[in-house]
């Protein structure tokens, strides 16, 4: 769509399109569109107007900063199926080129072989596991990861949770006390809470990004599976309405398909 | 409700008891905004809507005295019939070994489809295997294993790649007199050709009776993309709707139903093997509505 030329009704209509198919939503592809309409010069490229209105919504969006405590303690949450495991594979692996140590908690003790999966990533990029076993409690084994990572001095301790459906409200309490655990053993508040979104997902991504945020106050979003023909327009409402930055995006099932979220790159690519 | 806002619409512009057409449209403009905050697929919303309009301008509306309740139904029956219409349930081809073959993207439910499969069947006195081929991702056979264990349904992962371990589980189901052949396989993007050519082979040595994809319920308008792509690279004949436990209104129902004309067999309503439904098009149907 970026060609430049006239702007025409047919020009901003195929850009709305191009918005709701990206899964920005009906009402927020209208209301972009009416807003860059105001705003354009007929010397404009329309297309170029547009991502410059998506990234703007990123506009002092956090960006992604190792964190600094001793160890810093990143919680990745999220539902089934997003790719959280394999986020975290990839991050122990971006801190690891950094010069850092690394520890990976299994707190899922529920799904079958994560704790296999997990160990997996874990051996890839040179990180320490601590894991108890299937069926263990998610809380006792991030108690004892925080421990092993003092005792270790590792710089950074990454939990690895169960996916779970944010309907599911007992889950949701077990996550707020997993959280609560790691608070307690480090004697402060967890760094980084990140919310795994899948760029597949549709408009159920704001509703999962706001539970997420009430139980756990997610800090920032990776959003993975950027590799396939899903646009990831759901963070634009997650940025908008809840705040929340997009700060890492999953660019494929390798270890160091892991990228820094950049503003520009995802709105233009928004509406190619 | 979407019946509050048709009876707004019907009302504000209504005279003489004459419908007019553009109340039709406005009506259909509220559809439209509707199903696609449903995360129905844009093209298949546009499509779909010229056929409730073309039903919608027929003279029996137009003239009804309860027009807003007239196009709800043909939107409903519409929708109902584009999932599948009345509920079938599912049938196996009458031969020895049947074999399914398990498909999709990346963490859409397949290997815990599988699970859930092998079960039901084997609770209608089926004798199934479980195939793990999926020897890409990390703990994708264990996880296999790990689960046929729990269901008691054997599982099998021999050979070096997915094609040889998918020949060697037909010959030991001939040996070990097992009767439903489930392949488990990697999750993959349609725009990965290595990955859509592997598949094609898989399906070549493996002659399944039937490729079933799996589909994410809270999958956006990526949902259509993903269906026609799969139906041109290896055929499909149905598919499964995961994670309806969840609350997404689950427009990908209606994108990859009305974009390949294959039926949604079940539904996958949670992480155990016993969460599995028959798909009931009229409620999904209920549900996208809203
Ligand atoms: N193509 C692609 N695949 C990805 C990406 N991130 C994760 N995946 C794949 O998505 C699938 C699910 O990943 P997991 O890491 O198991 O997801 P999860 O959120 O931990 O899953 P649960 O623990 O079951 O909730 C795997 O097949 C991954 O390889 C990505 O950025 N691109
Ligand atoms: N709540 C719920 N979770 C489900 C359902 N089906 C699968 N899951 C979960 O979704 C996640 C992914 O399931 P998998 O079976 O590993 O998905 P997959 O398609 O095999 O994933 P890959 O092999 O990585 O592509 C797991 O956490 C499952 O427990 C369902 O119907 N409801
Ligand atoms: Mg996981
Ligand atoms: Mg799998």
């Amino acid at each position: 769509l970026f060609r430049g030329g006239q702007a025409t009704e047919e020009t901003w209509r195929e850009l709305e399109d191009a918005l709701i198919r990206a899964d920005v939503g009906p009402a927020a592809a209208s209301a972009i569109v009416e807003r860059v309409k105001e705003s354009f010069q007929p010397t404009e490229d329309p297309a170029a107007v547009v991502a410059r209105e998506v990234a703007a919504t990123f506009d002092g969006n956090d960006r992604w900063e190792p964190p600094l405590g001793s160890p810093g303690i990143v919680m990745v949450v999220g539902v089934n199926g997003t790719g959280k495991t394999t986020t975290i594979g990839k991050l122990a692996h971006l801190l690891r080129q950094e010069g850092r140590s690394v520890s990976l908690a299994a707190s899922d003790t529920f799904r079958a072989a994560a704790g296999e999966q997990l160990d997996t990533w874990a051996t890839r990029a040179g990180a320490h596991l601590v894991a108890q076993g299937r069926g263990a409690d998610p809380g006792a084994v991030a108690f004892d990861a925080v421990r092993a990572a003092r005792a270790r001095g590792t710089d950074v301790l990454i939990v690895d949770t169960a996916g779970r459906l944010h309907t599911r409200q007992p889950l949701m309490d077990e996550l707020k006390k997993v959280k609560r655990v790691l608070e307690k053993a480090a004697g402060r508040p967890v760094d980084e809470v990140l919310l795994v979104l899948d760029a597949t997902t549709g408009q159920n991504g704001i509703a999962q990004a706001r539970a997420f945020t009430e139980a756990v106050e997610v800090t920032g979003v990776a959003l993975t599976k950027m590799d396939g023909t899903a646009r990831g327009g759901i963070v634009l409402a997650v940025r908008e309405e809840l705040g929340v930055p997009v700060k890492l995006v999953g660019t494929g099932e390798g270890q160091a398909d892991l990228a820094v979220f950049d503003a520009e790159s995802f709105a233009r690519r928004l509406i190619a | 409700t979407l019946n509050s806002r048709f009876n707004a619409v019907f009302r504000k512009l209504r005279s003489r008891g004459k419908l007019h057409p553009k109340q039709v449209d406005m009506a259909l403009a509220e559809i439209r905004t509707g199903l696609l905050d449903a995360d129905v697929a844009l093209d298949v919303v546009e499509d779909f809507l010229s056929r409730v309009r073309a039903r919608a301008l027929s003279d029996e509306v137009m003239r009804s005295l309860t027009p807003a309740q007239q196009v709800i139904k043909i939107v409903r029956d519409e929708l109902t019939t584009t999932l599948g219409g009345e509920h079938r349930p599912f049938k196996l081809p009458g031969v020895n070994p049947v074999v399914i073959m398990m498909a999709g993207v990346q963490g859409s439910g397949k290997t815990t489809h599988c699970a859930k499969l092998a079960l039901h069947l084997k609770e209608k006195g089926r004798q199934p295997l479980l195939v793990a081929a999926d020897l890409q991702r990390p703990a994708a056979v264990e996880q296999l294993f790990t689960l046929g264990g729990e269901i008691g349904v054997p599982v099998t992962s021999d050979g070096g790649d997915p094609v040889k371990v998918a020949k060697n589980a037909l010959k030991q189901a001939s040996r070990d007199g097992c009767n439903v052949v489930i392949i488990d396989t990697a999750g993959r993007f349609h725009v990965d050709p290595d990955m859509m050519k592997e598949a094609r082979r898989l399906k070549d040595v493996s002659h399944p009776h039937l490729v079933l994809m799996a589909c994410d319920s809270m999958t956006g308008q990526d949902a259509v993309v993903q269906a026609r792509a799969f139906m041109r690279e290896i055929d499909l004949d149905g598919f499964v709707l995961t994670k309806i436990d969840g609350d997404a209104r689950g427009g990908a129902a209606l994108s990859i139903t009305h974009e390949t004309g294959r039926p949604i067999f079940f539904a996958g309503t949670g992480e155990k093997p016993g969460d599995l439904e028959p798909f009931y098009p009229d409620r999904m149907a209920s549900r996208i509505l809203g």
